[in-house]
């Protein structure tokens, strides 16, 4: 990683649930800039995968950088990586280290 | 309300 980056996790989390079952906070232009996890819900796909935890910062989606982008436009990458039939699954990149980049 | 940047939006999924 370069100087600037935190050290960041790949986390696939199978589309196990008909929810994801995360809910987030920040975005850009907000004191919190990355995304962050602030529920897990019991019984959603994440909460299967059990590898996401409250409080993790979402830096990717499927490899796109969340960098940037406000909460609605955040919200809405994560959204339609759910609904996509393309994939079972979403990669997020995280990080523990609540962190602007 | 508080400015813009201290909104505290939160989305479910």
């Amino acid at each position: 990683p370069g100087l600037l980056e935190p050290m960041s996790t790949l986390v696939r989390v199978p589309k196990s649930a008909s929810t994801l079952g995360i809910a987030i906070e920040g975005g850009a232009n907000t004191r919190q800039p990355l995304p962050r996890i602030v529920t897990i819900q019991r019984g959603g796909s994440a909460h299967n995968c059990g590898q996401l935890k409250v409080g993790q910062v979402i830096l990717e989606v499927n490899g796109i950088s969340l960098r940037g982008r406000e909460h609605r436009e955040a919200a809405c990458l994560i959204a339609e990586a759910f609904k996509t039939k393309e994939k079972d699954y979403i990669d997020f990149l995280i990080t523990e280290f609540n962190v602007a980049l | 309300s508080p400015p813009k940047e201290y909104e505290d939006e939160v989305t479910f999924f």
